[in-house]
């Protein structure tokens, strides 16, 4: 197999806490990031419209012409479809620019739809994550058509504000800890 | 004299006058959620009647997409939405809540899968959300990168908290350190925001570094040309720098500017709470600020400003200019060794990566931005 996130952080963030592996029929719902077209082109094209200097600065694309430069190529969606349709996930949702597949499948399909993939539930306070503490891999024909998949290993972000008051203390900890 | 940051104070200081609000019905802007964090319309009502009397202002959130709940409300919800509707006063405000409706989804991908789906969403996005840039695989990060590209193709803002970690520290196998990036605050298609505080905290005095403000250079992403110059300038000026191991001086360079982080009021439960600090509170100010430049260009038929940062790097370069508050004093922090000390980046005149550019002076940015 391929892992196309061979290089993804597999640590579990210290404020979830492991409840064990999920069920085979719960539902998991699985992000498909499919390779795009014209990459070049567009880094070209955010070029232009974005220079002040450019003729062509502020002639911005709609959401359709997005669409027709950078979907993916016709092998690309029938190769992802087919393999999809091949484990029997059917009903996946897209988007405008068709270069995402959203799809809902039982954990023991997406098991073996993503070879290594193990699917744990997490909790964190009120929430609950389920995610692979393992990588997963892909068949090596999908290498050129898809980027990597969603849901198995980023958990949600805990990022919170700054108030000074801790700030303050974290600032005279460190300081203390240097003068140590 | 004042006891901390409100909108008055941040108008005061970024030259907004009670005439600059917003006037196109058309116009918008947006902030988006990640945690499982709401914020709540009568905290908002609150937060403007005490604080925002003396401006035209809206005290409702127009569009909520996704889900809200009516639990407690969240303080970065809050900051978020209170500050981004007092700089970019009066007009349509939309949040973004993505904590992911499936306990199997990514949030801030599916706040991607969003706003690529979306024909109409607002032109400016202020979103506080980073990971450490090691923690993320490169083939997720690119592709991420690939989508701020097609919004800034489709003339969408975006702007990112450059992080509240200095520059950062990472111990690496071999137990030295080097500092630790944060994406996607390094993506070379979106504009970040670092933070600064008043010298006197007490007064609407100028501006230095706030310590935590986040900035530095990705290991993943090569400098883009639109800040080469710039970025080399502080290289080659600066009085003293981090050993170079701890940095890669040819990576894109953050933050890309600036505005005040330190010292916030809030209102969140009802209840006004000050000291709120952080570059989540600096980027919704600058996501207000250009949100109200959209509205100027819209009205005079020009088209909305779209990816910031050549126009900002360009207009920069250009020579002399009073758009934005130059901050030249202070350092972030970074790794507590000896090599380094606690220390990370240190402000300078010009660019430098802890407050990018400097902090909005709105008469003059607005006047070099509406003919860039």
């Amino acid at each position: 197999g391929w892992a196309p996130e061979q290089d993804q952080s597999l640590r579990v963030p210290a404020e979830w806490r492991h409840l064990g592996p999920v069920a085979p029929l719960d539902e998991l719902v699985l992000t498909f990031a499919l390779r795009q077209q014209n990459v070049e082109h567009l880094v070209k094209l955010v070029g232009r419209v974005s220079d002040p200097d450019s003729p062509q600065y502020g002639k911005y694309l709609s959401l359709e012409e997005l669409r027709t430069l950078v979907q993916p190529s016709l092998l690309t969606l029938s190769t992802v479809h087919k393999w999809l349709g091949a484990y029997g996930i059917k009903g996946c949702k897209t988007i405008s620019t068709l270069d995402f597949l959203e799809c809902v499948m039982p954990a023991s399909t997406a098991e073996r739809l993503l070879p290594g993939a193990q699917f744990h539930r997490y909790e964190s306070g009120q929430r609950s994550a389920v995610r692979s503490p393992v990588p997963y891999t892909l068949h090596e024909d999908l290498a050129e058509h898809i980027d990597f998949v969603g849901g198995l290993h980023r958990f949600p972000a805990e990022r919170k504000v700054v108030t000074r008051a801790s700030g303050k203390e974290e600032a005279t900890a460190r300081y203390q800890q240097r003068a140590a | 004299f004042h006891l901390g940051v409100t909108p008055s104070v941040i108008r005061k200081r970024y030259n907004l006058t009670d005439g600059d609000i917003g006037a196109l019905p058309n116009n918008s802007q947006a902030c988006a959620q990640f945690l499982e964090q709401y914020f709540h319309p009568a905290d908002l009502a609150e937060f403007m009647k005490l604080f925002a009397s003396s401006f035209g202002h809206r005290s409702r959130v127009d569009q909520v997409v996704g889900h809200q709940e009516l639990g407690k409300a969240g303080l970065e919800a809050s900051l978020d939405v209170e500050y981004i509707m007092s700089t970019g006063a009066n007009i349509s405000t939309w949040v973004f809540s993505n904590a992911g409706r499936h306990e199997s989804q990514e949030p801030f991908l599916a706040w991607l899968l969003l706003l690529s789906n979306m024909s109409s969403v607002p032109w400016v996005h202020s979103v506080s959300y980073g990971d450490d840039e090691d923690s993320l695989s490169r083939a997720y990060m690119e592709r991420v990168n690939v989508e701020f590209m097609k919004a800034a193709a489709r003339g969408l803002t975006v702007l990112f908290a450059s992080g509240d970690a200095g520059a950062g520290c990472r111990k690496l196998a071999g137990g030295s350190h080097t500092f630790r990036p944060s994406f996607p605050a390094s993506s070379p298609y979106v504009t970040t925001v670092g933070g600064t505080a008043f010298k006197n905290p007490f007064r609407v005095t100028w501006e230095v570094t706030d310590y935590i403000s986040g900035g530095g250079f990705s290991n993943v992403f090569p400098m883009p040309d639109y800040q080469a110059a710039a970025v080399r300038n502080f290289l080659h000026s600066a009085p003293k720098l981090p050993p170079l191991s701890y940095y890669n001086s040819s990576g894109r360079a953050y933050p890309d500017l600036a505005a005040l982080s330190d010292n916030y009021w809030v209102v969140t439960n009802r209840i006004p709470l000050p000291w709120v600090s952080g570059t989540s509170a600096s980027t919704p100010v600058v996501g207000g600020i250009m949100a109200l430049i959209n509205d100027r260009r819209l009205q005079k038929g020009l088209p909305p400003l779209g990816f910031l940062n050549p126009a900002l790097y360009k207009l920069q370069e250009k020579g002399p200019t009073d758009a934005l508050y130059d901050v030249t004093q202070g350092c972030h922090l970074s790794c507590l060794d000896a090599a380094v000390e606690g220390q990370g980046f240190c402000a300078g005149p010009s660019w430098d990566p802890v407050s990018g550019w400097g902090t909005p002076n709105f008469p003059q940015l607005l006047k070099a931005l509406l003919n860039p």
